[in-house]
């Protein structure tokens, strides 16, 4: 037609519209896999239950008033927060295990600025209660990492600053294993079931390891 | 910046707009619902070389003009981005987390001439 088909900065033939369009989706694919350091597109998620992700967001914005300035910019570096429901593991009369697996392209790529675990206690007893949180590591004999005594007071959320212990923890693998011990009379420590808004949850906040630049002279 | 029109042949921003429910991202990417992949398109003679867009004024015009008909206009510049701003993504990744992340410089806001 009137218009040459060609392409009139690098002088090669165009491509035709539906091949055009076509070449540029896969591009953006390729370009938002790539800068979010997955080799595919992650398979269809088991989202958490709404009343779970509602009130684990509220927690959050109630615990960023409180502590502002939690993450400052870095410098041009991506930043990453993670939301990561726990999964619930072995439980006995007075203790459960908590999983909470995180991607190994989050965990391999970047460097943990801060991360909260929060738990929810329904109805404790009287008087300060002493609830032991342990981060195990993830070897065979499940080696204690690092060990919190709370004194639970009254039913509501706790939050447990545990970013020292997942940083040690990340350099061997994006898996983190938490015990809580509650005393015996009180029962389960978890709420009856994963889709209750009051299920235990971690919040970490991640950014992209800076390049590391090797001068020679 | 300049937008590129149907018929334009020098350097400006092709808007390209990727709707994720199109490539069937839509389950994992929670927001936003698409991506403004925008590029960088056109002819940079030298005569606009070094501005951003096409000519803004009278003065520029008259420059460009005895640019172009000086000898070296033969040789061209490239039509590259000159304003970008970062892609703000929350999706589920392969564990169903919940991921935040800004990724820098993915949207082109203004492309010119080098």
């Amino acid at each position: 037609g009137a218009k040459a088909a060609w392409c009139p900065a690098c002088g090669v033939a165009s491509l035709a519209p539906g091949a055009q369009r076509d070449a540029l989706l896969a591009l953006a694919k390729q370009s938002i896999l790539a800068k979010l350091r997955l080799p595919g597109r992650p398979g269809v998620p088991q989202p958490p239950s709404r009343a779970a992700l509602r009130s684990a967001l509220r927690r959050m914005r109630a615990q960023r008033s409180d502590t502002p300035g939690m993450l400052r910019d870095g410098p041009g570096l991506q930043e990453y927060e993670v939301l990561s429901f726990a999964e619930a593991g072995s439980s006995t009369s007075r203790s459960v295990h908590l999983h909470f697996r995180f991607s190994q392209e989050v965990a391999g790529s970047t460097e943990i600025q801060q991360a909260t675990l929060y738990l929810f206690w329904a109805s404790p007893g009287r008087g300060a209660q002493p609830v032991t949180v342990r981060l195990l590591r993830q070897d065979p004999n499940m080696t204690v990492a690092s060990e919190t005594r709370l004194e639970v007071q009254r039913p509501g959320w706790t939050t447990l600053d545990i970013g020292a212990a997942v940083r040690s923890l990340f350099g061997e693998t994006p898996r983190l294993t938490v015990e809580l011990e509650v005393p015996e009379d009180w029962g389960s420590p978890l709420p009856p079931d994963h889709s209750d808004s009051h299920w235990p949850f971690v919040v970490a906040q991640a950014r992209a390891r800076t390049r590391h630049r090797v001068q020679r002279r | 910046g300049v937008d590129c029109g149907a018929d334009s042949r020098m350097c400006c921003r092709q808007e390209f707009f990727v709707d994720f429910k199109e490539i069937g991202w839509e389950d994992w990417i929670i927001q936003p619902e698409g991506y403004h992949m925008n590029y960088c398109a056109g002819l940079c003679p030298l005569h606009m070389a070094g501005i951003p867009g096409l000519a803004a004024s009278f003065h520029t015009a008259v420059l460009n003009r005895i640019k172009a008909a000086s000898a070296a206009a033969a040789v061209d510049s490239c039509c590259v981005p000159t304003q970008r701003r970062p892609l703000s993504l929350l999706y589920y990744d392969r564990d169903s987390n919940i991921v935040k992340t800004d990724i820098p410089d993915m949207i082109v806001d203004s492309c010119g001439c080098t």
